[in-house]
């Protein structure tokens, strides 16, 4: 099982409907200060269920909207599709494909979709706790967060080991 | 719950003890159970002596070797049980070019098993990716998204 | 006691909006007082906005924008009340090579009035150094300082 | 007014005393993760008078005392000492030059000295405060503190230009 593509629309900097497409193996994300990297981890984040507006580097929730810029207005939306290769049956649903999608309305409302078809923000993170993707998103290592791991309370880091387990 | 935790724990441990050997070749890591009597409870402390140091404690620890041991402890959870994918955002920031090195070799043997996305400046982590995306900003604040290249087409 | 504080914070605010604009060109960084009536109690807040962008949400930027913006506010303070010297070590770790070449920039205006004493990991840092330090060890855990390389040695 | 020199013995990993001499200017330092630079940092502040155990990221003071190691066993005090070209009259002390010391003994006793007397922790950092280093140290800037500045209360940032000022 990996991640097959990315699709970002009006999430943080990236206004512009962009498509990612990846591989097995290692990808590297690379670009100057400010370019938008990390706004790819907070994507991948927020469309596997991140519900931490702190975690997201926002003050709210709907600061993950595409605020405006000098040039372009603020968008009313933010839409982000992770597409999964589900070949090898990790997670127990029953598509060689399958795409997780997350919409967030600056009026407030939150919509979720596995393959199409809506579904609670429960749904998502219930099929990807099946494959080994916790809640706590023990897979994500955010920039800066390195150090945390080892400031953590022993408490805190048995929730590392349970999470992954 | 308790049983799943323990197997988990020694598991852990075993790929730490060896992980930590090939970040600190000739130094000794180690993860104990604050309270071995409780399983339901306790929690995790993790002991570091990087070779040739007599010093435990893990404040008095250098940047890049703080760095290091807990990317100790993050890839022996990763190797005990794991994930299809992994996203690491800038983690070499504090390392010298050896320990990057030595960062680089643990990526390729995650990757037999797992995706690896990874965030980075560092030309060296470049040179292993199987491919690359540029992001970039041309001054109005929106991202584009501006090369991919796989390593096929390099080679 | 007021005074005191109003003056150097009118100075820095000033100096601010100058280096702000070196290190982000065509950006724009501004000190408020979050209480401008009570001189004796208000704090500080940081206001910045890289070029072409419109969020001025400090936890958003990116992380080389917040060390641009950390380092902005500190040189301010060296620039509008001096101190004979300065230590910083390795503040350049989240920046790209754009931005470190502005971090030199300023290293080498504050050189004029201050010394500075900088450790480092860059190339392009360890290039603009009146005197060179390494410091080593040999595998026993005690440092040992191994060179010491002179401006005028070298060139 | 600019640091002259400093000298380490049984400072952190300084087992063996050493001795830096520093030029006005930029002066870099440099070698491998955990070879001993951010120590220099620490054996700066300390000799300015840094009572913060924290700050010196040890757990208590006696944490700057070489602790040993395989082959070496730990040492009974710790003595940095801060030479200062003090030709411009910044300090207000009638010398050209002056030199600070600080020694801790294990058994927990502190000594100080400028210019070769004996003095009280006070001194130093009453005759250092004069010259712009305040108690604060805002002129040091150590390793990952940087993102402090940022997240520092609007009245944390007050401070660190009272104490500058
Ligand atoms: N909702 C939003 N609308 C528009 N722009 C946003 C929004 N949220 C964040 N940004 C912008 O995205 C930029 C941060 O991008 P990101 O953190 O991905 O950078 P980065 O490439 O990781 O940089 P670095 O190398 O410094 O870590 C900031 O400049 C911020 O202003
Ligand atoms: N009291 C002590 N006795 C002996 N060794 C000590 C003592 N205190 C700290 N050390 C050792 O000093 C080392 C840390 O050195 P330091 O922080 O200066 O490294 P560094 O050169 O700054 O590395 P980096 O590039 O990773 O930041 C640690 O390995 C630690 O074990
Ligand atoms: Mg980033
Ligand atoms: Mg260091």
């Amino acid at each position: 099982m990996y991640v097959k593509s990315l699709s970002l629309k009006g999430f943080k900097s990236f206004a512009s409907a962009t498509h990612l497409s990846l591989e097995p193996g290692i990808t590297c994300i690379v670009g100057p200060n400010g370019s938008g990297k990390s706004n790819v981890v907070d994507a991948l984040a927020w469309v596997m269920g991140e519900q931490g507006a702190k975690s997201l580097r926002g003050g709210k929730m709907e600061d993950v909207i595409f605020a405006g810029t000098a040039g372009r207005a603020p968008l009313g939306r933010a839409e982000v599709t992770m597409t999964i290769d589900n070949t090898d049956g990790a997670l127990p649903i029953d598509y060689t494909e399958v795409t997780i999608s997350r919409t967030m309305f600056r009026n407030g409302g939150s919509e979720y979709a596995i393959n199409g078809t809506s579904c609670r923000l429960l749904d998502v993170q219930e099929l990807l706790s099946d494959s080994g993707i916790g809640r706590e998103m023990h897979v994500v290592v955010g920039q800066g967060q390195l150090d945390t791991v080892l400031r953590a309370t022993p408490e805190e880091r048995r929730g590392l080991i349970e999470e992954a387990a | 719950v308790e049983q799943v935790f323990g197997e988990a724990f020694r598991d852990t441990a075993e790929q730490f003890e060896g992980v930590f050997g090939r970040l600190f070749p000739g130094g000794e890591g180690r993860l104990t159970l604050t309270d071995p009597s409780d399983l339901l409870t306790t929690g995790i402390e993790v002991e570091a002596r990087p070779p040739g140091k007599k010093v435990k404690r893990l404040s008095l620890l250098s940047g890049g070797e703080r760095s290091l041991v807990a990317v100790a402890l993050l890839v022996a959870i990763f190797k005990a049980r794991p994930s299809p994918f992994y996203i690491m955002d800038e983690v070499e920031a504090a390392l010298d070019d050896t320990n990057l090195g030595r960062l680089i070799t643990l990526f390729e043997e995650l990757r037999d098993s797992s995706q690896l996305i990874v965030i980075t400046h560092q030309k060296k982590t470049m040179e292993v990716a199987d491919a690359l995306y540029g992001v970039s900003m041309r001054g109005d604040g929106i991202t584009t998204v501006v090369s991919q290249r796989l390593r096929d087409v390099a080679s």
